[in-house]
């Protein structure tokens, strides 16, 4: 009632004036710290709503989740104008925005704010809080020794990252991963058409009359032979046991620990960077904006270890588009693109030789920029 | 930001094949157990 009543106020207050009564009109608006235009009350009353709005839909998401309810893609405006935004270039100016040196007294309550909004545990920071110069330098901090046990088992794939287990499963005949209910994207398109995924799992026993199975096997295992002469003694081996194609997405909040590890002992082969978008990659987004992972801007590595095919896909997102590979300091993703085309060729490296990764080695970070 | 990860690992022989430790919406730390399996 009381805003209602200062907009009344506000609004007779120009017809006051039309009628002459100037010097009266302005004794009662002048000075008055409540006055409020009309406009930035809409305005206020509008985004309140929307968000009231979001909030609910939200909820509603999270309650038919936990009722077994699986979320389905929901194209909205909102997505469509997300398409329309530089979100490279506010990106870059983002990391350039963190990147700036901050006066070491303010450095422990601006980390501390961070922390406090994006729910970062502050007791596992390696180092002091002063110590870390920007924003950019304490998102891609190291923990303290101890702080992330590494298991030891052999038989064990370990998380390479800090997050959220989005999807876990086998790849089956179509080799898709699912973005979201009803759907899907698929590996080759996520990892590149040149990708060393073996799409035909070699044959269990030797056997004459699956030629054509056979003749598909060597196809792709060609690909792979010509990436690692290690590989070629692999037709002449003793049969192995079929081997599956599984995969797993984890997704990073902001404040999660942005390292990334090697999940098992490897060799890295190729790798191939995907100049892309930078879509967010929050659950919201996931649900409105069909190929996320195969649009956003990534770099994929890919290589063997004991068991057979590994790949690692870094995928970036809004002001986290620039992916560091320690094995690779020379690599630089999100720069000004030269046309205005976007190139669909990945880049890709050979590595000769090998990079051979440790289970736990420090694989690269996800960087602000 | 995200990681995906597609590897190859046994699955014919149930006394080696592989199984993932983890669910969907579950959280997890670096160096904890994605997926187990057994030496034949």
């Amino acid at each position: 009632f009381f805003f209602l009543r200062k907009l009344r106020t506000a609004t007779t207050q120009p017809q006051a004036s039309l009628n002459g009564d100037r010097n009266s009109s302005g004794s009662k608006g002048k000075g008055n710290p409540f006055l409020v235009p009309g406009a930035t009350v809409a305005t206020i009353a509008m985004l309140g709503a929307l968000h009231a709005r979001r909030m609910y839909s939200d909820k509603k998401i999270e309650e038919a989740r936990e009722s077994g309810i699986e979320p389905e893609l929901q194209p909205d405006v909102k997505a469509k104008f997300l398409n329309m935004l530089p979100l490279r270039s506010i990106s870059r100016f983002w990391g350039h925005l963190c990147g700036k040196e901050l006066p070491v007294w303010v450095r422990p309550y601006a980390h501390r704010a961070w922390a406090r909004a994006f729910h970062s545990n502050l007791e596992e920071v390696g180092l002091p809080l002063k110590e870390y110069a920007s924003l950019k330098d304490f998102a891609i901090r190291r923990l303290k020794d101890g702080a992330r046990p590494i298991n030891s088992d052999p038989h064990t794939l370990m998380s390479p990252v800090d997050g959220t287990v989005l999807r876990v499963g086998e790849l089956k005949e179509g080799v898709m991963i699912e973005q979201v209910k009803g759907f899907s994207y698929s590996v080759s398109s996520l990892l590149g058409a040149r990708s060393l995924l073996p799409l035909m799992a070699p044959p269990a026993h030797e056997d004459t009359s699956c030629q054509q199975e056979n003749k598909l096997s060597s196809k792709s295992w060609w690909r792979i032979s010509l990436a690692s002469p290690k590989l070629r003694e692999e037709p002449s081996s003793p049969p192995s046991p079929m081997k599956g194609l599984f995969y797993c997405v984890i997704y990073l909040t902001p404040g999660n620990y942005h390292r990334i590890h090697s999940p098992v002992d490897w060799n890295v082969l190729v790798r191939r960077h995907f100049s892309g978008r930078l879509y967010p990659l929050h659950s919201r987004a996931i649900r409105t904006i069909k190929n996320l992972y195969v649009e956003n801007e990534r770099v994929v590595l890919e290589g063997r270890w004991q068991e057979g095919y590994m790949a690692m896909a870094a995928v970036g997102a809004t002001n986290i588009g620039s992916i560091e590979l320690f094995i690779e300091p020379g690599l630089r993703t999100n720069l000004p693109r030269k046309k205005l085309v976007q190139s669909e060729a990945p880049q890709e490296r050979v590595y000769e030789p090998q990079v051979m990764l440790k289970k736990g080695d420090e694989v690269g970070a996800f960087n602000m920029g | 930001s995200t990681v995906v990860l597609v590897f190859q690992a046994p699955t014919t022989s149930p006394s080696s094949e592989f199984s993932f430790c983890v669910e969907k919406g579950d959280k997890i730390q670096m160096g904890e157990a994605l997926g187990r399996w057994h030496q034949q």
